[in-house]
């Protein structure tokens, strides 16, 4: 209903759910994640990250959601 | 451990760019 695929909003959901205020790295969505494949989670950051649901933080690896705070 | 003066300051950027876009991406949407 939000306009997000399935996979999309598993990634958004987890990304939000992190409270560290670096966020969640790649790394730790991929092992959370574990029935999807890396392209399929790669895909889904940029997405999200370029529709403004979530940007990175300390480098490139960690993500925050804009609406979390 | 915590976040240098930095690495928040550059979080508060992104944020801000990212919160930016959404509204962007929402205008579109309508």
């Amino acid at each position: 209903a939000n306009g997000l695929s399935a996979s999309q909003n598993q990634v958004l959901r987890l990304i939000r759910s992190c409270p560290d205020p670096q966020g969640i790295s790649i790394q730790d969505l991929k092992q959370r994640l574990s029935g999807m494949s890396a392209s399929v989670i790669k895909q889904a950051v940029e997405f999200l990250s370029n529709e403004g649901h979530i940007f990175s933080t300390i480098d490139e690896d960690h993500f925050r959601s804009t609406d979390n705070d | 451990g915590s976040l240098t003066a930095e690495q928040q300051r550059r979080i508060e950027e992104n944020r801000q760019r990212a919160l930016a876009r959404r509204a962007e991406r929402l205008a579109h949407q309508k």
